[in-house]
């Protein structure tokens, strides 16, 4: 999914 | 996580912790482009709104705090207990010239046209262009404390591992973030001039950063 994988960077 | 995108966080963090401690321990932020700074704690806020909606890791929640934190004590600094010490005189860029092109881009590209989605975009464009004031402020007196040099170094050091970070991921994990990679290219690339000048300049010589 898009958003999870990328909020996982800061 | 992988090592460079440890390595880039740790150096995020050493960077904003250096600035700090400078201007904390000197009680000065001259040479400090505080329209830098608060372009960061701008960033860092329309980024961070997702600790209110999703959980990822105490590490990642507390990293985010952190940063949250630290940029809004640097902006305070500068702005309120040590406003004596700040040079608005040479801190003269014009934000609005980033800030509206910046807020329209977030509008045009962004993966979906929600408040969050745009905040976050809008974050990413502008973390890519928030060094421009303090930049600008450095060409414009013609030199640079070391530990303000330190600072830049690890800020930019911090992106430039990030791409590492992606390629890795790209090849492990598939992924690939087209709007986070292109402002992590652009970002890296205004601190290009300046790691050359750091390496030739304040590693090999000693004191001030002057510019010819």
């Amino acid at each position: 999914v898009i958003g999870r994988t990328r909020h996982d960077e800061l | 996580m992988n090592i460079f995108r440890l390595a880039g966080d740790v150096s995020h963090l050493v960077a904003i912790i250096i600035l700090f401690l400078k201007i904390w321990k000197s009680k000065s932020c001259a040479g400090i482009s505080g329209k830098s700074q608060v372009l960061f704690a701008l960033v860092f806020t329309s980024r961070y709104l997702d600790l209110f909606t999703v959980f990822i890791s105490a590490y990642n929640t507390i990293m985010k705090l952190v940063f949250l934190v630290l940029s809004y004590a640097t902006v305070y600094l500068i702005y309120m207990r040590f406003r004596g010490s700040y040079d608005s005189e040479n801190d003269s860029f014009r934000v609005e010239f980033l800030l509206v092109p910046v807020t329209g881009l977030a509008f045009l590209e962004n993966y979906a046209f929600t408040p969050l989605e745009i905040l976050w975009t809008f974050s990413i464009f502008l973390e890519a262009v928030a060094i421009m004031p303090q930049l600008f402020m450095i060409t414009k007196t013609g030199e640079a404390e070391s530990i303000t040099t330190h600072y830049l170094f690890f800020l930019g050091l911090y992106r430039a591992l990030y791409l590492a970070n992606w390629v890795w991921r790209y090849h492990t994990e598939g992924f690939f973030d087209q709007i986070a990679v292109v402002s992590g290219v652009v970002q890296t690339i205004f601190y290009c001039d300046f790691f050359y000048l750091y390496v030739t300049r304040v590693l090999r010589g000693s004191g001030k950063m002057s510019l010819p």
